[in-house]
């Protein structure tokens, strides 16, 4: 799993 | 979604809808920084690329088109439609100084050494500053228009509720953004001394003046 940013936030 | 992240992207709604209303009926973007609005469509352009080939929600989706839509559309009426009334002369912040310390920060703290995690960050990084044009405008001037003041505090109402949202989701969802966290701590921050004038002024009914 790849560690990304809080994307589903605005 | 919970109810801080809610109310604050309704409150971030709101404040480019004040912006909007201060910008028709005043016919005149006096008092308002060019350099910011110019900051935060970057800011938007750069975090939303993920809208071309990452599917969150309907409303994830809603909500980022328009805020680059109005973003932008504020940038055409500043620069275009009432061009005249806007004063570069009092718009004097250097954004390089902003934006140069962005990059590196984005390129030293990713989650991911991608083109689009990059510029995720470099977008995170560059809105938690994006305000110091306006609030370094405001302190030249010393004064603001009461509804400048009333966007000023729907935006900054907007970053303080993702505090708590980050707090609910550390408990909720076991989910920590160090990047977001840190930025949005931050840009919280530059807007306490703001809120201190506004709640105490403000809000009493006075106009918004700095002390000589």
């Amino acid at each position: 799993e790849e560690t990304t940013g809080a994307h589903d936030e605005l | 979604m919970n109810l801080f992240r809610l109310f604050g992207d309704l409150s971030h709604l709101a404040s480019i809808f004040i912006l909007l209303q201060k910008i028709q009926s005043t016919r005149s973007c006096r008092g308002i920084s060019f350099k910011t609005q110019a900051l935060y469509a970057t800011v938007f352009i750069t975090r939303y690329l993920d809208l071309f080939y990452e599917w969150v929600s309907l409303y994830n989706f809603t909500m980022k088109v328009f805020f680059i839509a109005s973003s932008c559309y504020i940038l055409y009426l500043m620069k275009y439609k009432y061009r005249p009334t806007h004063d570069p002369s009092i718009d004097t912040f250097r954004v390089e100084y902003l934006l140069g310390p962005c990059v590196v920060l984005a390129l030293l703290f990713h989650y991911k050494f991608s083109i689009p995690e990059l510029l995720w960050s470099f977008s995170i990084f560059l809105e938690a500053v994006a305000i110091l044009p306006q609030l370094f405008m405001l302190q030249r001037t010393g004064e603001a228009e009461t509804i400048t003041t009333h966007y000023l505090a729907a935006l900054g109402a907007y970053r303080a509720l993702y505090i708590p949202n980050w707090i609910y989701r550390y408990f909720t969802e076991d989910m920590v953004d160090p990047i977001a966290v840190t930025a949005g701590l931050v840009q919280t921050a530059l807007y306490l001394d703001f809120f201190y004038v506004y709640f105490t002024k403000v809000l009493q009914g006075q106009k918004f003046e700095l002390p000589a």
